[in-house]
């Protein structure tokens, strides 16, 4: 998922 | 993706609608304090992660440094600079039934157990609710001035936007769906459909802004 990777949205 | 970029732009721009609301009229009339502290909060516990400089990107970090200080700014204008001009008697909207139950379900639905996770997640459920004191006070007044009414819907579209952003990243990207953001962001703009609808059937055509009795 998305946040594995951080959260890229603001 | 264009959706992205113009939410991110509408955000912006909503920003930059309040400041001059406040610094042309030199007033915070109309201006729910609750809602902008709710704002502060919520951009302090999401982008905790500035603080480990393990950023993501040049525009995410100075975006995000921006929302943080615009908000905090903003703070500043209601409370000290033109204090007199902000009535609390009308903003009166409980906020700690907002917090609390954010805060739960931050501890319940989160991607880890961390001190950057739980806040992020915390911040997400808080600023899809954080309009409400500003919605309840519109309708208390049952009326607003246009400029106001166009910060709200510039805050409207930008979350908009992001739920067209979030299908096309589902439609061109393998990493699957940030379920957390989508289901807060969904609600989020559900709340701004009945704001929306009479800001473009009255603001819009170039009517005052006024709830039906």
């Amino acid at each position: 998922p998305l946040a594995q990777e951080g959260h890229d949205e603001l | 993706n264009i959706f992205r970029l113009l939410g991110d732009l509408s955000h912006l721009a909503s920003i930059f609608i309040l400041l001059h609301k406040i610094q042309t009229s030199r007033s915070c009339r109309g201006i729910s304090f609750k809602t902008q502290v709710l704002y502060v909060v919520v951009f302090c516990t999401r982008y905790l992660d500035l603080l480990t400089f393990q950023l993501h990107s040049f525009y995410n970090t100075i975006m995000k440094i921006f929302f943080i200080g615009s908000s905090v700014y903003i703070l500043y204008l209601m409370r000290i600079r033109f204090r007199p001009t902000n009535d609390p008697s009308i903003d009166t909207f409980r906020i700690e039934y907002l917090l609390g139950p954010c805060a739960v379900l931050s501890l319940i639905f989160n991607y880890g157990y961390n001190w950057i996770e739980i806040p992020w997640s915390f911040s997400i459920f808080l600023e899809s609710v954080a309009i409400l004191p500003q919605l309840f006070m519109l309708q208390r007044t049952g009326e607003a001035e246009a400029i106001t009414t166009h910060y709200i819907a510039a805050l409207g579209a930008y979350r908009a936007l992001y739920i067209p952003n979030w299908i096309y990243r589902y439609l061109t990207e393998t990493n699957g769906v940030d379920a957390i953001a989508v289901v807060a962001g969904i609600v989020q703009t559900g709340l701004y459909v009945d704001f929306g609808y009479i800001y473009f059937t009255k603001v819009l055509q170039g009517q005052k802004f006024e709830l039906p009795a």
